[in-house]
Formats: structure tokens, C-alpha cells, sequence
């Protein structure tokens, strides 16, 4: 039958005149990448909760979107990651909150949702339900990119986001 | 953040998002990313969303719940339901965007933001097509 994908990497302040024409390719090259790996699954037959794990995981192994390789930085300079996952045709879902160390976020939420009783887990218990059922794991140091650093910098010095109510929160 | 909604062949739904969150925060904050009925919500026959943007506005308008009961409740088709949603968080302070497909797989993307990275790609469009602006 028919099958359908859309996917998002992020909304924001992006202006026309930011991207140089190679970093807009490079965005469209991601996008396209993640549309390829999610629609294999779905011409294949594959479950709709399938195509999108394999969609946000190519998304998240991508440094220029903010999840997984390239997630911007915590005030204390960490990377904490959180992802979510829900299965339309059960209304089974599952969440994670604040993980270090789970190369695939999303991957460790659909464990939360098939491999426990619970939805979300959050914090050094989501990282010790990660690292028991055997997701692949990475040092946090992995998640790190020059670019995200830098955002952190600027964003230490000139605290802006204290300033819009909107961003009050980070 | 970033998210993916998908129908597949059996008619099923079902949604997915995964974030670093935003720069700077502090004291273990989270947002709407990882909260089931505000970043994600899927529901077969009905809808799939994934959200993006100041999570504390798409957690107290339930954002992505709201879109499917828009669509349930109200019988709004899913550009509108997304757009209607979007607009609900704009007028609390908020801003960002979501993604979603109904029942039937039509994709819909709302936003407040100057922009949005996001594409769709389907059996009726084979060829993906992505927008930035």
C-alpha cells in the first residue's frame, strides 16, 4: 500500500543570508540521507516505528544537527540527551531524558519502550538501562564538535538567552 | 532536535525525536523532546508528530497531542491542526515547528521560526524533497 515519511532536523533563527551554499548542500545532503535510510525500510514493507528509528539515527549520527554527534552544550559544558518514540498502532512509547553515553538516543527509547515497563527513564538510570541491555555505547566525549563548543562560548558570554523571555529556560 | 513521522504499508503510524536540548541549560532541564503527548505523539488512523523548538510552550500546549486531537476531535485536516497548534504556542511566547503525517500518510509542516530543516518522501512522491526556509 501507499507509505509516507517526513522528518525535521530542528527549527530556528536560520536566515537566508547564514547558510553559504556549500553549509545549505550539506543540510539537504543530511536530510536526504535520513529520507533515504527510513524510506528503504518502508518501500521493503518495513513497520512505520522502524523507518523512523533508522530515519532519526541517521540524523543523530550526523554532526550538524542538534541530537547525538553534534548535540549542542549544557551550561556546565555536558552533552545531555533526551529522545522519545511512539508505535501509532499500540500507543506503546518510550522516552529518555539526559543520557551521556548511548551513541543512538533514540535507540535506547524504543529499548525503554520494548524492553521495560516504563516510558521514560531519565539521567545516570537511563545510562545503566543503556549499558544493561547492550546499546552501543560511547564516550561523552564523542558527542563533541568545535561548533556546538563555540555556540556554548558565545553563549556564556553574552548570555542573550537570559534576556528573551522565549529562551529564559537555556 | 530532530524527528521523523512515517505511514507505512500496513497503515500503521508512528513518531520519533531526538535532541541535545538547548545551549546553556542548566539543573538537568529537558524540554518537550522526550515527553510522550508534547515533542511525540502517534496515534493510527489519526496522526504522527514530532515537535521542535522552546519546549517549556510545546509541554504546556501539548503540542503534539494537541495536533491528533485536532484531527479526532475536531476533524481539522493535518496542515491546519499543525498550524493552529504552531499559533497556540506562538501566542504563550513560544516558537519552533512540527512535523506530521494523518492516518492516510499526507505530510504537514507548521512553524513560527525563520526556518525548519525537514523533507517528505512517499510512495505518491518517490523522489524526497527538502526545504530549509
Amino acid at each position: 500500500g501507499p507509505w509516507s515519511l517526513a522528518i525535521h532536523g530542528g527549527a530556528g533563527v536560520i536566515k537566508r543570508g547564514d547558510l553559504t551554499p556549500e553549509k545549505e548542500a550539506a543540510y539537504r545532503a543530511g536530510l536526504d540521507a535520513a529520507m533515504a535510510a527510513g524510506a528503504k525500510v518502508l518501500k521493503a514493507g518495513g513497520s512505520s516505528l522502524d523507518a523512523v528509528e533508522a530515519t532519526v539515527r541517521v540524523l543523530e549520527d550526523n554532526p550538524l544537527f542538534n541530537a547525538g554527534k553534534g548535540a549542542v552544550f549544557t551550561a556546565e559544558g555536558k552533552n545531555e540527551l533526551d529522545a522519545s518514540i511512539m508505535d501509532g498502532k499500540t500507543l506503546k512509547a518510550g522516552a529518555v531524558a539526559g543520557v551521556t553515553r548511548t551513541k543512538n538516543p533514540i535507540s535506547l527509547a524504543r529499548a525503554v519502550m520494548e524492553q521495560s515497563p516504563h516510558v521514560l527513564l531519565a539521567r545516570d538510570g537511563a545510562d545503566q538501562f543503556s549499558k544493561e541491555k547492550g546499546l552501543e555505547q560511547v564516550d561523552p566525549s564523542y558527542f563533541r564538535t568545535e561548533e556546538r563548543w563555540k555556540q556554548l562560548e558565545t553563549w556564556r558570554k553574552n548570555h542573550q538567552a537570559a534576556l528573551d523571555p522565549t529562551h529564559l529556560f537555556g | 532536535t530532530v524527528g521523523a513521522v512515517a505511514l507505512d504499508q500496513a497503515g500503521h503510524v508512528a513518531a520519533a525525536t531526538s535532541t541535545g536540548g538547548m545551549t546553556g541549560k542548566r539543573w538537568g532541564r529537558i524540554g518537550d523532546s522526550p515527553i510522550i503527548g508534547a515533542g511525540t505523539y502517534a496515534r493510527d488512523g489519526v496522526c504522527a508528530v514530532s515537535a521542535t523548538g522552546s519546549g517549556e510552550y510545546f509541554i504546556r500546549e501539548t503540542a503534539a497531542r494537541q495536533v491528533c486531537d485536532r484531527i479526532a476531535w475536531k476533524g481539522q485536516g493535518v496542515q491546519q491542526a499543525g498550524d493552529d497548534t504552531i499559533k497556540s504556542i506562538g501566542a504563550i511566547g513560544g516558537d519552533g515547528g512540527l512535523i506530521a503525517i494523518d492516518g492516510q500518510g499526507r505530510a504537514a509542516f507548521s512553524m513560527n521560526d525563520l526556518g525548519m530543516y525537514r523533507g517528505a518522501v512517499s510512495s505518491a512522491h518517490p523522489v524526497a524533497r527538502t526545504a530549509i526556509f
